[in-house]
């Protein structure tokens, strides 16, 4: 039996948000730990991580190991019957073939139930390995959403360049070329500060694709703050978290250097 | 894509 009440419902609904487009369906494994999801885009060039951990729900049951297979364009079509303050739980058997949602206004006054049939989906699952990042830079959400869609106008390519206390987004096209370039914020603690930090104060590079960046930030509305992490020859990670207790994760694999 | 390195050449299956 596994069941999983999360009183924020709106937060599936983003995390979906930020995971339909690039994922058409997926396991969503369910454990005594929590939920996650891993999944590639159909030509291999980002791996998305969604990772809900227990303590996000106000309950939370997991008697064995389940794996939802859910096509992800069909739960969004559900999710969006949702409200967003509405209570969302899951519930499905332990060899489920279909996952129950339930959906709950906030002052109990509508109830809606969902059914949605499950399918065998084969997937790898990809090993992540620890990596020392050479730069990790923390922006706002908002921004970094702005920067990436601006900048796709010049190409659909995006550069990345972390110096000390700088993070510069760059792209070149055939209608022009456009730098934007953010500063460290000072000892400012708030959602707006820029924050940037590297392994030994080399600078670091690299390519990638915009569309991916775009997609990306889909997920801007789950997380005030993104954090970026870069290394020479190594993909991009790019992390909304989820309060204390969920990340989506989105690992993209650099272009190669011309 | 021309230029777009994998995810796969960098993750493996474990």
């Amino acid at each position: 039996m596994f069941e999983a009440r999360l009183l924020q419902g709106s937060i599936l609904k983003k995390a979906l948000e930020g995971i339909r487009e690039l994922i058409t369906s997926g396991n969503w494994e369910c454990s005594s730990a929590g939920i996650s999801m891993q999944g590639m885009d159909p030509s291999h060039v980002a791996l998305t991580v969604l990772m809900l951990q227990n303590d996000l729900f106000d309950q939370f049951r997991c008697d064995r190991n389940v794996t939802l297979g859910l096509n992800h364009a069909t739960f969004s079509k559900i999710l969006k019957c949702a409200a967003n303050d509405d209570i969302i739980t899951l519930k499905a058997e332990d060899q489920p073939d279909e996952c129950n949602l339930l959906f709950q206004s906030a002052n109990d006054d509508k109830t809606s139930d969902f059914i949605i049939k499950l399918t065998d989906i084969d997937q790898e699952t990809l090993g992540i390995p620890d990596t020392e990042y050479a730069a990790t830079v923390k922006v706002p959400s908002v921004e970094f959403q702005r920067i990436c869609r601006d900048l796709s106008q010049f190409g659909d390519t995006i550069i990345i360049s972390v110096k000390k206390g700088c993070v510069e987004f760059s792209g070149t096209g055939e209608i022009g070329s456009a730098k934007i370039a953010l500063k460290e914020s000072g000892n400012v603690d708030d959602d707006e500060k820029v924050s940037v930090e590297m392994d030994k104060d080399t600078p670091c590079s690299l390519s990638f694709a915009s569309r991916y960046l775009n997609y990306f930030t889909k997920a801007t509305s789950l997380s005030d703050t993104v954090t970026l992490q870069l290394c020479p020859e190594h993909p991009l990670v790019v992390s909304y978290d989820i309060g204390d207790n969920g990340s989506l994760k989105y690992y993209l694999a650099p272009k190669i250097e011309e | 894509m021309p230029g777009q390195r994998s995810i796969t050449s960098f993750f493996s299956s474990p």
